[in-house]
């Protein structure tokens, strides 16, 4: 029988990168966000060595760990928001809630022997109208689109800065395979009498162990 | 880009020799966002005796290796002289968008060549 055709060397080294194919290239209008920087250059040793910021020769990163988010894990993700921007229609009283936004993140890039171990939601509202900040506050609460319960609910002081709400783990990926997409409803309710906020900007950042890509820890020298 | 070798043979002792590795070269230049390269580095050179001996501050030198550099000094031709290669080597990071507009950082252990060995 025919063997299959060995891969050529450039998809033989992608294979070994954990990569299925090599992307097509960078999307046009999607920059850098500053906090995948950050880790790029924490985590680098080459790039540590260079930086200004030299550090101790002894102070390699732990393996399969990302330093800076307190996790295990060696593939860092973040994830645009696909779903349509909306705006919140306001409600005909205070005292009504505010509607639902819903958020859609791809997941399919995601491999099947990869475990989540952080999913935290990068956020940023505005408000809907002038004069809305109410002083006491908003709450944010998140569920998964569809029946089910609320993953979280998490006070919110202003509008404006970026807000990370961190989703249980075990609540939507309690095992491998992660799913596919994940779609959630947030609703952002004043806790006092005021106009509704608007959802702005919507990521998600992703933390996954791939363990074929990870070695055991090196035994300690006797 | 590879440190060039005399004559394409390796020359001197086992040790680690500077290849860098260009994204560009590879293609991969439009997606990869950061680094541009690393050092990977390869391990070249002989194992005989002294080479087989470590030097100073380098890993210790396994015994079966010395004795292979022994036995080879004492009767050349059987069994051949140790093989010199990576005896430690660090991890790198990669920031690149895949194909899904995701920005995406992976980190993979043993990618450079810090240090060579006779083994």
């Amino acid at each position: 029988a025919s063997a299959p055709e060995p891969p050529r060397p450039a998809i033989a080294l992608l294979q070994a990168l954990g990569l299925r194919d090599a992307p097509r290239g960078a999307p046009k209008a999607r920059p850098v966000p500053p906090l995948m920087w950050r880790l790029f250059r924490r985590r680098d040793p080459q790039e540590a060595r260079a930086g200004p910021r030299r550090k101790s020769p002894g102070a390699t990163p732990r393996p399969c760990h990302v330093e800076e988010l307190g996790v295990a894990g060696n593939i860092v993700r973040h994830i645009p928001d696909r779903s349509a921007p909306a705006r919140p229609p306001e409600p005909s009283s205070a005292s009504e809630p505010c509607p639902e936004q819903t958020v859609d993140f791809d997941l399919s890039a995601v491999e099947p022997l990869e475990h989540a171990s952080l999913a935290r939601l990068e956020l940023r509202f505005e408000a809907a109208g002038p004069g809305v900040a109410p002083g006491s506050g908003w709450e944010l609460s998140v569920a998964r689109a569809g029946p089910g319960p609320v993953l979280l609910r998490q006070e919110v002081r202003a509008l404006g800065p970026p807000v990370h709400a961190e989703l249980p783990v075990a609540a939507w990926a309690p095992h491998a395979p992660t799913p596919r997409s994940l779609s959630l409803v947030l609703v952002l309710r004043p806790r006092a009498p005021a106009a509704c906020a608007r959802l702005v900007e919507a990521a998600l950042l992703l933390v996954t162990l791939d363990p074929r890509l990870c070695h055991p820890l090196a035994r300690p020298r006797r | 880009e590879a440190e060039p070798t005399a004559g394409g043979v390796p020359g001197g002792a086992c040790r680690a020799r500077r290849l860098y590795v260009s994204f560009r070269e590879v293609g991969w230049h439009r997606w990869v966002i950061a680094p541009r390269g690393f050092l990977a580095n390869y391990c070249q050179g002989h194992c005989a005796l002294p080479a087989a001996l470590p030097g100073p501050g380098a890993p210790p030198a396994l015994n079966h290796a010395v004795l292979r550099a022994l036995m080879h000094a004492a009767v050349p031709g059987n069994g051949g002289l140790p093989c010199c290669v990576p005896a430690r080597l660090s991890p790198i990071s990669v920031l690149f968008f895949d194909n899904s507009d995701n920005v995406v950082l992976r980190h993979y252990e043993d990618m450079v060549v810090d240090e060579c060995g006779c083994r």
